[in-house]
């Protein structure tokens, strides 16, 4: 989940 | 993608752009910090080394590209094109200090001990404290013309708006990363003093011209 959201963001 | 996030993400890139218009046209870098832009520039070249590893959106890699891009032209114009138009003498924040503190943060501070994600995270804490030497620079020489006031209202409505998207996304998705949320407080804590100057002083049509 955490992997998640920062590999999506700039 | 939320609405916060796509205003934030366009606020970085128009920042981008204005900074790399006002050196176009006006043929110099002057009241520019190369030693902000030499961090941004690493911080985009250790962040997005996963464009090799990892496909999230055609939109996630234009935009990285772009970031790249950007920067290393930015730092060609700056330090090769127009040298002679660069402020060295006022540009003497002891930036190499960031990057230490950064790199010590990241090896004890992150979610997990691996290269790609050291680097993720030394990334994020050198972004949020990459300004200190162009905010350093523009107390030193007490104004800022307004393009580059707007190029800096630009970059720092960016990780405040990001902030908001963090907010919803904890709320909506359930996502939270403290690593990059409380990096994201202090990138736009530094710029508090700044966003003050800029809406009573340049939106009102004045210079920004530090009071003495």
């Amino acid at each position: 989940v955490m992997r998640y959201m920062k590999k999506d963001e700039l | 993608m939320n609405v916060f996030r796509l205003i934030g993400d366009m606020s970085h890139l128009a920042a981008i752009i204005i900074l790399l218009i006002k050196i176009w046209r006006s043929r110099s870098c002057s009241g520019i910090s190369g030693k902000s832009q030499l961090l941004f520039t690493a911080v985009f070249t250790c962040r997005y080394l996963d464009l090799f590893t990892n496909f999230v959106s055609i939109y996630n890699t234009t935009m990285k590209i772009f970031f790249l891009a950007s920067s290393y032209a930015t730092i060609y114009l700056i330090f090769m094109k127009f040298k002679a138009t660069y402020n060295r003498n006022h540009d003497t924040f002891r930036f190499e200090l960031l990057i230490v503190v950064s790199v010590i943060l990241a090896l004890l501070i992150n979610h997990e001990f691996s290269a790609t994600e050291i680097l993720w995270t030394f990334s994020i804490y050198l972004e949020a404290v990459a300004i200190l030497p162009q905010l350093f620079m523009i107390t030193k020489t007490g104004e800022a013309e307004s393009i580059t006031s707007h190029y800096l209202f630009a970059l720092g409505s960016y990780r405040g708006l990001y902030i908001l998207n963090w907010i919803y996304r904890y709320y909506v998705e359930g996502h939270l990363d403290w690593i990059a949320v409380l990096s994201g407080i202090v990138q736009t804590g530094l710029y508090c003093d700044f966003f003050y100057l800029y809406i009573t002083r340049v939106m009102k049509g004045k210079n920004l011209t530090l009071p003495a």
